[in-house]
């Protein structure tokens, strides 16, 4: 609201803007909930086949899947009103800083937290498949932030409207115009507030949702800590096998 | 833009999740 709005305006204002990022994160968000209803957890010997994988396999097996969630944050961020207003520099800053933060959002979507395993490559997989990988602190650090997004049980709208707040963060480094992304992510918040009251939400809700902020900065930075170290001892697996678009955002 | 060649691509084409 500029301040002026009416109340009733800056509802209809609310209501519209949670209609738009809803329908647009529902029709990017890679996999349905019912569809995954139906799918079941890696047995046993498929575990082992992951865990005896060489780890520039597992490696870039894992690029791949990131890479394919990223092109649907892409479609989402085109899909946020006022997003393809930015100029070009500023939406591939947003989307260099928060595309890696918006699938771990997403993640609590595809994540099941009775028996803490995450829809991948076809089944459901606990943190030992990822455990070729060589970075067990990362993994469990994933997990645990999933388990802990699950905990608040987020509606489709609260996590869409999230999501869109995430990719909207106006403190990014490199931005040319941080004014109108600060405009853009005010809106989206006001709407997230709106929505969380709307739903009849617990009132601190809101402010469990901005600590999970850091948490999901600090996961990426250990994301880029880890693509790094593995990068100085297979920088050619990197350079040939990994998706350009991976490399892009992470690798640059 | 030559080093973000296919974030500049897919913010400029029209394709829709379900062609990606």
């Amino acid at each position: 609201s500029n301040g002026d709005a009416s109340p009733t305006a800056t509802t209809a204002a609310h209501d519209h803007l949670a209609q738009i990022i809803s329908k647009s994160h529902l029709e990017t968000c890679q996999y349905l909930r019912e569809e995954l209803q139906e799918m079941s957890c890696f047995l046993q010997e498929e575990v082992e086949k992951f865990q005896n994988k060489p780890q520039e396999a597992m490696w870039q097996l894992c690029a791949v899947k990131i890479t394919d969630a990223i092109q649907y944050v892409v479609e989402f961020a085109k899909r946020i009103d006022g997003f393809m207003n930015l100029c070009q520099n500023d939406q591939i800053v947003l989307l260099k800083a928060g595309s890696l933060e918006v699938i771990l959002v997403r993640m609590c979507r595809v994540f099941d937290p009775q028996n803490n395993t995450v829809y991948f490559d076809g089944k459901f997989a606990g943190p030992d498949v990822f455990k070729s990988l060589g970075c067990d602190d990362l993994i469990a650090s994933v997990f645990d932030f999933a388990k802990s997004m699950c905990s608040l049980h987020l509606e489709e709208e609260e996590i869409a409207l999230f999501s869109a707040s995430v990719l909207l963060s106006a403190d990014r480094s490199w931005l040319r115009d941080k004014l109108q992304v600060e405009r853009l992510q005010q809106k989206t918040e006001s709407a997230l507030q709106h929505v969380l009251q709307k739903n009849h939400r617990d009132d601190g809700l809101f402010e469990k949702l901005r600590t999970k902020v850091s948490a999901l900065r600090s996961l990426c930075a250990l994301h880029s800590q880890k693509l790094s170290a593995f990068r100085a001892v297979y920088p050619d697996t990197v350079r040939t096998l990994f998706p350009p678009l991976y490399k892009e955002l992470f690798a640059a | 833009k030559e080093k973000h060649k296919i974030l500049h691509q897919l913010l400029q084409n029209s394709t829709s999740p379900g062609d990606l």
